[in-house]
């Protein structure tokens, strides 16, 4: 899982 | 990276396009939110102040720093050169409804209670609301301009392009799901829902947009 979120996603 | 995020983003690129075209053609903001427009402006702001301190790829930043801009840049069209043409008396849905339970979920939901990660989760949940006073206008009016749809639906494809992007990388990212973001992001592919019946059913046939009375 990724707990810190997609955060390459604009 | 993969084709759904790509089509999605360049989806979102081309929205900005036909708002700054549409405006710059009519001379005139008539029949866009600025209500709208000005929640979009917090979100990217308040989302991409990670420009400042995480580097993802130049693809990344030039997109953040474009979609600020441009946002800013249509803040000030409709605000000072094309002002005549902006009518806030039909600019009425209350935001402070959005605003606020924005807020309370961003301070409940997030992956880490620190001002940028709760400053991130409000940015997620505010974009998927934040179209709400311009469909309200749209109800309310019962019709809009040809390229204002076209705006709306372009708009609405780079939402919901998002969607497969995430099962996509579900499957092969080996399980990496945001739920922040995939539930904020069906909430707000589900707002379009409406808009996309009248806009395949009649925009799409040659027909102008205007809601059953």
């Amino acid at each position: 899982g990724n707990g810190n979120g997609k955060k390459d996603e604009l | 990276m993969n084709l759904f995020r790509l089509l999605g983003d360049l989806s979102h690129l081309a929205s900005i396009f036909i708002l700054l075209h549409k405006i710059q053609t009519t001379r005139s903001c008539r029949g866009i939110s600025f209500k709208t427009q000005a929640l979009y402006v917090t979100v990217f702001v308040a989302r991409y102040l990670d420009l400042f301190y995480r580097y993802v790829s130049l693809y990344n930043s030039v997109m953040k720093l474009f979609f600020i801009a441009s946002s800013v840049y249509i803040l000030y069209l409709m605000k000072y050169k094309y002002r005549p043409t902006n009518d806030p008396s039909i600019d009425t849905f209350r935001i402070e409804y959005l605003l606020g339970p924005c807020v309370l979920l961003s301070l409940i939901f997030n992956y880490k209670f620190s001002v940028t990660e709760v400053l991130w989760s409000f940015s997620i949940f505010l974009e998927s609301v934040a179209i709400l006073p311009q469909l309200f206008m749209l109800q309310r009016t019962g019709e809009a301009e040809t390229i204002t749809t076209h705006y709306l639906a372009a708009l609405g494809v780079y939402r919901a392009l998002y969607i497969p992007n995430w099962i996509y990388r579900y499957i092969t990212e080996d399980g990496v799901v945001d739920p922040i973001a995939v539930t904020a992001g069906l909430v707000q592919t589900g707002l379009y829902i409406d808009f996309f019946y009248v806009y395949f059913t009649k925009v799409l046939q040659g027909q102008k947009f205007e809601l059953p009375a």
